[in-house]
């Protein structure tokens, strides 16, 4: 499913440029549940936005479903992010002004489907994460771990075949954790492919590889 | 230092009425460490605002240093908030328009400190989260966990004697979440008041004593 060669990335801000990624060799087959972990600042989100289509190599190929990302135009790349990829963001990203409930039924805008039956899909989405009763609350007015079950909701309600999980839980009591990640292994053992960041070990241990990075390279990429 | 008196938080959007904090009663000595635990919606980043005297409880009192809160005026409060607290957020509140230094420099503006002096502290602040390579990044320019060190670096640079962190390693990789532990446990032997959320056990059970939240009331509050 997912093939990555070589994959470098580096950002220049005037006379200074970081190197995020170095060299990446990849490959990923469907239904993997794959943990990335390593250090703050190893280029995990950089890989994450390499993967989800939202950002493109600097050097080297990816391809998605044997397709190659690099050569993709902007409405094709849109197309397999909105249809076959579900992205939790580190940061969320909800809008500010739209509710928990508008947020999340964004990614249905293009699917055909009625007002109705969007609705229904995004309230049956918050409920699956515990925010039934939140609905109508904007982002501001919900708490740290209730915005990063929105950004989940949000993530599945299109029912992706891929999900890319950038700390999922990193806001979220133990209690919540658990009931969250019981929900990811559902979606993954209906068939779809995970792969997750996350800095705890026995999160990493639910995945069946992890897979580490250092310094922009992967440093080992080992089964659990 | 610190004596909230069956302290209670409500808000109303239209019809809505959301109880995040009823009947709270909590007393904090000087140079104590405590762990703020309990589930995602709880009250505990509420609790934090009204702690960080950065809001005030819809009934009930608190005291900060034998001084109503709720009877102080806008300036008086945000002389305590300058001077006396360190303020960690949950979602970092960083300016996105200004460097880490600039962020981290902020809250040193009123000190009456040469610009020199000023750019120094932040310069060392930095240094102390790890962030030296990274203080002419501005936060769009950063990994999520190195906005969270920038975050921390403001909270410190002033020295303040109460430190209120909202879950300050929920970004951060395991390796550097004990830097920053090690670092607040250094500035709690200085003498300093730390109060930390957290849902992280091991992280809790370094201070000195647990208070639970649980749907805005306090379930138990135990030395650890
Ligand atoms: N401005 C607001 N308007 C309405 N409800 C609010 C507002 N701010 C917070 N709330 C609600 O108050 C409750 C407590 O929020 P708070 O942010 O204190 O929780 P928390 O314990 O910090 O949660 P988390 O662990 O998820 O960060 C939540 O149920 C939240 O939805
Ligand atoms: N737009 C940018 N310009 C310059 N450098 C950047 C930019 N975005 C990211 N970086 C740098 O690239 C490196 C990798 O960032 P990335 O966000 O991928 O790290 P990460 O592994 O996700 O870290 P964390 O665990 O802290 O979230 C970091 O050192 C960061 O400072
Ligand atoms: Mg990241
Ligand atoms: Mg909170």
């Amino acid at each position: 499913l997912i093939e990555m060669t070589n994959v470098s990335k580096s950002y220049e801000s005037g006379s200074l440029k970081v190197q995020a990624l170095s060299g990446v060799k990849l490959s990923i087959e469907a239904n993997e549940y794959v943990a990335l972990m390593g250090p703050s600042g190893s280029g995990k989100s950089t890989m994450m936005n390499i993967l989800g289509c939202l950002d493109i190599p600097t050097a080297g190929r990816y391809l998605f479903a044997d397709r190659d990302i690099t050569t993709l135009k902007d409405n094709q790349l849109s197309e397999i992010r909105n249809r076959q990829i579900g992205f939790v963001f580190q940061s969320f990203h909800l809008l500010p002004r739209a509710t928990a409930l508008d947020n999340v039924e964004l990614p249905l805008i293009y699917s055909g489907l009625s007002p109705e039956k969007r609705r229904a899909r995004a309230m049956a989405s918050l409920e699956q994460v515990g925010l039934s009763e939140r609905m109508q609350h904007t982002p501001s007015e919900l708490s740290g771990g209730q915005r990063q079950r929105v950004a989940i909701a949000r993530a599945l309600v299109n029912n992706p075949s891929l999900i890319l999980a950038d700390e999922p839980t990193g806001n979220l009591d133990s209690k919540t954790g658990i009931e969250i990640m019981a929900l990811i292994a559902t979606l993954h053992a209906q068939g779809n492919t995970v792969i997750m960041v996350t800095h705890e070990a026995d999160i990493a241990r639910q995945a069946g590889r992890i897979v580490k990075l250092r310094d922009g390279r992967i440093e080992s990429d080992l089964p659990t």
